[in-house]
């Protein structure tokens, strides 16, 4: 494993790990789309299906049920935890995510490496993750006050799949892996989509006052 | 196997 690609894992870990420090000590999921947060329910689910069926490292298998786990608690604590729940922005996290959902599958039944129910769950998990983002991003537009852990959570969200690109890159080169367009296509709208939060995330970080968006 | 070989990645 290279440095770019457990670099990537690490934010991706700690992006949840944010998350629920927030869920946790503050009790609190203001700023936070449930409409994202089940879209990442759904990509895991539907990833992972190889987990009792394929082993590649004990690494491999932890942080699968790792990511499993926790997207199904914050899922739970959003919905159900009586405190948490009525934290929830539900007026302005409005994005209608089965909409979504639909034309992914859609694209993952004609653009697949392979016409089987595994592959074609694992295509899909990656164009749905592409853009699960989106509501998350639709709502911190709206939100007047984006507080630190809610911007870190999503700038280190972002910044999993840039390492990722890197990633990517370094196993082509280096280990002469074959083209996976479907990941490199798929990784590369993902980061983009971040690009605009970026810059803004970036800009307040410099002058040191607190995130907001334009509208 | 192709298709295998770049599910190591999560």
């Amino acid at each position: 494993m290279n440095v770019f690609r457990l670099a990537g894992d690490m934010t991706h870990l700690l992006s949840i790990m944010v998350l629920l420090l927030k869920i946790h000590s503050m009790k609190s999921c203001a700023g936070i789309s449930l409409k994202t947060q089940e879209l990442y329910v759904l990509v895991f689910a539907t990833r992972y299906l190889d987990i009792f069926t394929t082993y590649f490292s004990f690494y491999n298998t932890v942080m699968k049920i790792v990511f499993l786990v926790t997207s199904f608690s914050i899922v739970w604590y959003m919905r159900h935890h009586k405190v948490v729940r009525q934290t929830y922005d539900r007026d302005q996290d409005t994005f209608r995510h089965h909409l979504l959902v639909i034309p992914c599958f859609l694209l993952a039944l004609l653009i697949n490496h392979r016409f089987t129910v595994r592959e074609v769950l694992w295509t899909f998990s990656l164009y749905l993750e592409a853009v699960a983002i989106l509501p998350q991003l639709v709502l911190l537009q709206r939100s007047r006050n984006i507080d630190n852990l809610t911007g870190n959570y999503v700038f280190f969200l972002g910044a999993y799949r840039g390492l990722y690109l890197f990633n990517w890159i370094y196993r082509y080169m280096a280990e002469k892996s074959q083209l996976r367009w479907i990941p490199w296509i798929s990784g590369l709208v993902q980061t983009a989509l971040y690009a605009d939060f970026f810059y803004y995330y970036i800009k307040s970080w410099k002058k040191r006052e607190k995130l907001q968006l334009p509208a | 196997d192709h298709s295998i070989a770049s599910k190591d990645e999560l």
